[in-house]
């Protein structure tokens, strides 16, 4: 089976993501 | 006694349902907190698009498994709710202590990532009973046209909004179990191999727009 491997930084997160932050 | 694949499909589907069972269909209390917070509560938002992408859903599943399993789809889109409430709840708590802020008025009044997190938790709820068809041996079940990317099509959702969710609904939902973590882990490859590559994409602007915006960093010399 397969690990997911978490690639998002420390400052990176969903708001980030939808460029709301 | 021994876990046959449809005792662990059918044992995924309860264990799915028992996580579920305290949350609501609705927006919790802390969930309403933090949209009482934001400078545009969007509390109202929030609850028309999952009306309206309630129905969607349904007439969608309808179409793709049978008229009769109308109520089906609306049950499984329920479930789809509840998780989608539960994630976000626990997406804005990691938020608030990384960023140290309260208000997530933006990221609450964006429809993208509304639809991008329920289409998520659609898809572990589909992926969760079409694992339970697949292994019952019943690989015609009409179920299996449920499908990732079937949820992407139905809410003409982007397959690049799609991706930004998975990792933050990985690390927001720790009950979810390895085989649907791999689940989702397939779906962002098959994304990134293909998907995302289709003419429509948002891919191809969002690379434009980097190229406009010209290279921040400069790029790596070519290797001797």
């Amino acid at each position: 089976t397969q690990d997911y491997h978490f690639g998002l930084e420390d400052h990176e997160g969903i708001s980030e993501l939808f460029d709301c932050d | 006694p021994p876990q046959t694949p449809i005792r662990a499909a059918m044992h995924s589907i309860q264990q799915l349902r028992g996580e579920l069972t305290s949350n609501s269909d609705r927006p919790s209390g802390i969930l309403m907190v933090y949209f009482r917070n934001c400078t545009v509560d969007p509390s109202e938002d929030i609850m028309k698009r999952v009306e309206q992408l309630s129905q969607i859903f349904s007439q969608k599943f309808a179409q793709a498994v049978g008229q009769r399993c109308e109520g089906l789809g609306k049950k499984r889109f329920t479930l789809g709710v509840q998780l989608y409430y539960k994630v976000m709840e626990s997406m804005l708590k990691s938020e608030e202590k990384r960023l140290s802020v309260q208000n997530f008025s933006k990221l609450l009044n964006n429809a993208t990532f509304h639809t991008s997190l329920l289409g998520c938790s659609l898809e572990v709820v589909l992926a969760t009973y079409v694992g339970y068809s697949l292994k019952n041996g019943s690989s015609e079940s009409p179920e299996t046209n449920l499908c990732f990317p079937w949820i992407l099509d139905v809410f003409q959702l982007h397959a690049f909004d799609f991706y930004k969710v998975i990792e933050s609904f990985i690390k927001a939902e720790p009950t979810l179990k390895h085989d649907m973590i791999e689940h989702l882990w397939r779906c962002e490859q098959q994304i990134m191999e293909s998907i995302a590559w289709k003419s429509d994409s948002l891919l191809f602007e969002l690379l434009k727009q980097c190229r406009e915006d010209g290279p921040e960093e400069q790029a790596e010399p070519p290797a001797t």
